[in-house]
């Protein structure tokens, strides 16, 4: 089954 | 000193329904720009940001940049007091550990007033890069809304792919399939019934159902909602805020291992 993607991985702290 | 008066006050109460389901707890920022606020839900894996703009408030006064802390549920409860043709006040003082909400009715026989709370949240906030989206798919909110509720009883994760046949969902489950496949017509009488699907190339993404019909509680703010895709990136399913912003929500795809 495909994973969850978490949205910290894809955009940063700023 | 902060005060916003936004004399179509359903539009905030709305935009709580949207949001409070998703999020706890969320500081709302106010500058010059307009009121926002951009939160993740606790387990990281959407986004809301949401932006109304100052000249969408019939008054709006901000000193000083000002972030609030506020329990989204606390803060729906204290609006939902508040009538549909009510115009809407909140009033902060700069450095006060409370907001006020103001309700006035349309004739001005009543009016009401709120005070909430506000509490400290650590302020976390990610920068969103500007995409290039690979298709855009734009289609009336009740039909995307009516979509993800139906596919989410048959299974948990929808697949959306565009194509130039249009845009499909698909899911699986314990007792079959589902495939909805709705194509651009743009050939209606009312522009909000319009599906308009502009594709750069084709693209194919796994979401989890559950946040997508999280999302759709915000079909009461917009005929039409916005959902643009590309490859391994967060889904961006927006809904416009009348003439005065919006309510974006990401979502982190599903991947392959």
């Amino acid at each position: 089954d495909p994973k969850q993607g978490n949205i910290l991985s894809f955009f940063k702290r700023v | 000193m902060l005060e916003l008066r936004l004399v179509q006050g359903s539009l905030l109460k709305k935009v709580l329904e949207s949001v409070k389901d998703l999020v706890n707890d969320a500081n709302f920022d106010c500058s010059a720009t307009g009121f926002s606020l951009q939160a993740m839900d606790s387990s990281h894996v959407a986004l809301v940001a949401l932006l109304l703009r100052s000249e969408g408030f019939e008054h709006y006064r901000c000193d000083r940049n000002l972030s609030m802390g506020m329990n989204l549920n606390n803060m729906a409860k204290m609006l939902k007091c508040a009538g549909n043709d009510d115009i809407v006040t909140i009033k902060a003082d700069d450095g006060g550990d409370t907001v006020t909400f103001m309700f006035e009715s349309p004739t001005q026989d009543k009016i009401a007033d709120f005070e909430m709370k506000l509490m400290d949240i650590d302020s976390e906030h990610l920068g969103i890069p500007e995409a290039e989206f690979q298709a855009i798919v734009r289609m009336p909110s009740a039909e995307f809304a009516r979509i993800c509720k139906d596919l989410s009883s048959i299974g948990d994760t929808v697949v959306i792919s565009v194509t130039k046949e249009g845009v499909k969902f698909s899911t699986r489950g314990d007792i079959g399939t589902a495939n909805i496949v709705c194509r651009q017509n743009t050939t209606v009488d009312k522009p909000e019934d319009a599906t308009v699907i502009e594709m750069q190339e084709p693209v194919s993404l796994t979401f989890a159902l559950r946040y997508m019909n999280s999302f759709t509680k915000a079909t009461p703010l917009s005929n039409q909602v916005t959902i643009s895709l590309s490859s391994e990136l967060p889904v961006v399913v927006e809904y416009k805020v009348a003439e005065m912003g919006y309510i974006r929500f990401y979502l982190a795809p599903k991947l392959e291992e």
